[in-house]
């Protein structure tokens, strides 16, 4: 039982610390236990450094260094344990757009190993998937699914449709 | 096992009967506010078993059945259903394509099923338990909520390393 | 006391039912007081309903919606009792491109009342202001503030230069 | 009363004097994650008299003072200045400019100004008391609250009736 867990800690501990350098080119990250001579009971605390910076407290992090953190969390585990499909809503909404597109490129990568469902407004991030569906309520309150083409055309056609009210 | 498509019947929003075929590896679903999106992955949510009202955003479970809108009266059952792709026969049954199913009435009372035949809500978890697939873990990360797992308590934290152990 | 809150009651409701309909281009919202007959103890509610639809449940609107209707408050309590300034950090965060342009049309209408600063990472939002700020990091955990012209080509560059990294 | 200008010093990211000139209607502010632009926020909270380093996301007022980054050593002090034309005689003080200063020392010594004179914290809720300002309410929303508006408590919600009456 602790072996197991042991074991998983040792392997996303690992992946972790790739994944985060990735996603931040550059600085570093760790998974930490809390009491590592008590397997069975401790926690695990995250400790994440971006780039260039000096501070070791998460909460000084920004809402953008934050999501990206967790994003390699995210990540970690699906290299360790996948799950057979992954449905992420909205985790682009603090990236900037930079963020964005290399995230929409990282999770590319990714489509070998699980499938992924991605909610996002971003249009970077719309540009990098396999397929695109647009949800619509043309009738009031009731919802209905497009597919779109992958073209910036069809996108821009869809973000900025709104149903002509009063 | 791979998802081959979700099907929403009278769930929340989709008050018509919706197919999202999920065929490739990676799938974006975009639109206005309000429009429908997140509806979809309570519906995903909730067909793998969720039992919180509040995580998907009612007070009790009926709430997800179409209320009704300005143009159409509300409906009386909801239901959504995984269609996974089983040829390669990783889970124990047979048959190329395996479905899980959900329904709940007005009154709250539910029904689970596997390959359209009812089943209780253990029978779906002993048969994904070896595929990572369940409505807690990580695999299904709600809006706003990727904040929140950084903010988790060190043994909240464990408790996702145990899950995938 | 009573009376000072009832006054200011009947003023910020009415802002707000009006600032819903408009931010929505339709739908109804109220704020309701919870115990009318106490209006020592009573407490607010907020009902909102976006155009055609017949939810009565805060919970069960979109992220973009309790935004929307979030600032709708936010711009009711502006226009009753002003403050010199209002700081808001990417708050149209969950908003889709349509809205966060509305938004920022919106908020043009509002300078005149008050100062706005507001922290975005939506290119429709830059557009639609009198002074564009740059932050960057171009020295590691040094936080630097350039003027941007207005243009798109200076917004552009802004938001892709990164430093060169490993 | 209107704001002209915000100073900081040594606050957060910010290790070399930054002024934000404010003298238009609408400023927006941009930049990559991490660069700074909610250290901007934080300063006005903290400047305005914010209590709760928690806030300000910190566990301590001090760490509001320039870490020190890989290439710079930290610094032991910060301190951030507003700047409020007074040309209309609104705040109840002689002259057309009246700044507004807090500092904070590595060992968390704190001290107020006003117009460069020491002062309590006390003395800066009173000068702003009729403009509407303070470091409360809901004329600063920070990243991600602007959701917990909306599910604030009935007497939450109360209580901003009540700063503004
Ligand atoms: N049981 C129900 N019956 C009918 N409509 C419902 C029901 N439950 C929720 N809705 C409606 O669904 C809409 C919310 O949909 P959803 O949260 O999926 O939007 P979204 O596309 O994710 O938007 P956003 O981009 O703002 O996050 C709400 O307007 C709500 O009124
Ligand atoms: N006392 C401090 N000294 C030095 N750097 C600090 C200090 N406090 C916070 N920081 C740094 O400031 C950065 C966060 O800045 P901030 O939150 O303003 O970013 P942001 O521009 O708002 O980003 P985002 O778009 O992701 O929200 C963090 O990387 C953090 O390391
Ligand atoms: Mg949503
Ligand atoms: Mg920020």
């Amino acid at each position: 039982m602790a072996d197991l867990f042991a074991n998983t800690f040792i392997k996303v501990k690992k992946e972790f610390s790739q994944i985060f350098r990735e996603l931040f080119s550059g600085g570093r990250a760790e998974l930490i236990l809390s009491e590592p001579d008590d397997l069975l009971k401790t926690g695990v605390n995250i400790n994440a450094q971006p780039p260039g910076k000096n501070l070791k407290s998460l909460s000084l992090l920004s809402g953008g260094e934050r999501a990206l953190t967790a994003i390699a969390l995210v990540f970690a585990f699906l290299k360790v344990k996948p799950s057979p499909f992954y449905v992420l809503d909205e985790i682009d909404a603090p990236l900037d757009d930079v963020n964005v597109t290399r995230f929409a490129k990282f999770i590319r990568r990714y489509g070998e190993i699980a499938q992924f469902i991605i909610i996002t407004h971003r249009r970077y991030m719309m540009t990098e998937v396999d397929t695109l569906y647009g949800v619509t309520m043309s009738e009031s309150g009731v919802s209905r699914l497009l597919s779109l083409e992958l073209n910036e055309k069809q996108i821009e056609e869809h973000i900025t449709a709104r149903k002509e009210t009063g | 096992i791979f998802l081959k498509k979700i099907r929403l019947k009278g769930f929340k929003s989709f008050a018509k009967k919706t197919d999202v075929e999920i065929n490739t590896n990676i799938t974006a679903i975009v639109g206005p506010n309000g429009s429908g999106k997140s509806n979809i992955v309570d519906a995903v949510r909730w067909v793998l078993g969720e039992q919180s009202a509040r995580t998907l955003r009612g007070s009790r479970m009926a709430d997800v059945i179409f209320a009704g809108s300005s143009e159409r009266k509300q409906l009386h059952e909801a239901s959504v259903t995984l269609f996974f792709d089983n040829t390669e026969n990783k889970l124990a049954l047979d048959g190329d394509e395996v479905t899980i199913t959900r329904k709940v009435d007005e009154d709250g009372r539910g029904d689970y099923l596997i390959n359209g035949a009812s089943c209780r809500l253990k029978d779906i978890e002993m048969l994904l338990m070896d595929t990572g697939l369940g409505s807690d873990g990580y695999a299904i990360v709600g809006q706003g909520k990727i904040d929140s797992i950084i903010h988790s308590k060190p043994d909240k934290l464990r408790e996702l390393f145990e899950e995938a152990a």
